[in-house]
């Protein structure tokens, strides 16, 4: 049988211009890390899923990437963090919100599929789950990362109401949500 | 955003997302990382599929089910499936990207903005990694 990985770490103003090569090497060497990680896992025998959570673990330890460190800053200078999971032979699902201290967000989207019998928990709830399945919990400073914290400091300057795509592109930032005068913008 | 999309040696398929969200986020807003069918999903009949952009878009058009859903009922590819579901997001005014994987091992990596970190592994072993479009 085939078996084969495949991973992104966000979409969005993402332009060779703008991108100093020392940057770029860094993100393709985390890139390729991930990819290989998974790889080991799948050509072990390993389960799809085994590969899914091993590459994406790299990502989120990496602060290059907006998922575990290295996650932006919400508007009261926090890092919320969400994640999902999902099994495609079972259906099985789970997912997590809202949390601020587990480091790797998705081991704890998968303790959800496999140890509970729900598909999503949220906030403190999620945390003290994950703490019951001796996942490792982490003080949120382990999160921040200087660029991003200047990226909400910038948001915060340019116009405090606005959300930020972590990589918006021109056309984002005039996008109008009508709903609550809220623009996005990169 | 991160997320990853897996086939193993039994055959079985696998998606995971994991997120930071965004920026000067306010009131506990969540994107679709998190939501099961919008972000995130997997089924060994059609594809896993794992997606990054402007989450409020892709839950309204619960766009991983929807690629998975075009693919069961209308029998389309997976290439063709993410593009539709894409360009559903665009119509709306949203933007992003999408990963997918099939059953039988074909990938699609649509995106609609101006570059999508991405990657791939095959059973060689042989690796390729993408910024720009």
């Amino acid at each position: 049988n085939k078996y084969i990985l495949v991973i992104h770490g966000g979409a969005g103003t993402i332009l060779k211009k703008n991108m100093d090569p020392a940057k770029e090497a860094a993100y393709v060497t985390q890139l390729t890390k991930a990819l290989q990680k998974g790889y080991e896992v799948i050509r072990g025998g390993k389960t799809s899923l085994d590969a899914v959570e091993a590459a994406i673990r790299v990502l989120e330890d990496s602060p290059l990437f907006n998922a575990g460190k290295g996650a932006v800053f919400t508007h009261d200078g926090r890092n919320e963090l969400d994640a999902a999971i999902m099994d495609g032979k079972t259906l099985g699902a789970g997912a997590i919100a809202g949390v601020t201290t587990i480091r790797n967000p998705i081991s704890a989207a998968r303790a959800v599929m496999e140890k509970s019998s729900h598909v999503m928990m949220i906030g403190l709830g999620a945390e003290k789950f994950a703490r019951q399945c001796n996942l490792e919990l982490v003080d949120p400073a382990y999160f921040y990362t200087r660029e991003r914290w200047e990226g909400l400091q910038k948001a915060l300057k340019e116009d405090s109401t606005k959300a930020v795509l972590d990589h918006g592109n021109k056309k984002s930032q005039r996008t109008e949500v009508a709903a609550y005068k809220d623009n996005k913008f990169g | 955003t991160v997320g990853a999309v897996a086939l193993d040696k039994m055959g079985n398929l696998a998606a995971g997302t994991s997120t930071g969200g965004m920026t000067n986020k306010k009131y506990g807003r969540v994107g679709d990382s998190p939501i099961i069918g919008a972000g995130t999903y997997a089924n060994n009949l059609t594809a896993a599929i794992s997606c990054t952009g402007w989450g409020e878009f892709y839950i309204r058009s619960v766009v991983a089910h929807d690629v998975s859903a075009m693919m069961e009922y209308k029998g389309l590819s997976v290439a063709e499936a993410s593009a539709l579901a894409l360009e559903k997001v665009a119509k709306l005014g949203g933007e992003g990207g999408i990963i997918a994987l099939d059953k039988n091992g074909r990938i699609a990596m649509p995106f609609n903005t101006a570059g999508m970190y991405r990657g791939s592994v095959t059973e060689n072993g042989k690796i390729e990694v993408e910024i720009y479009k």
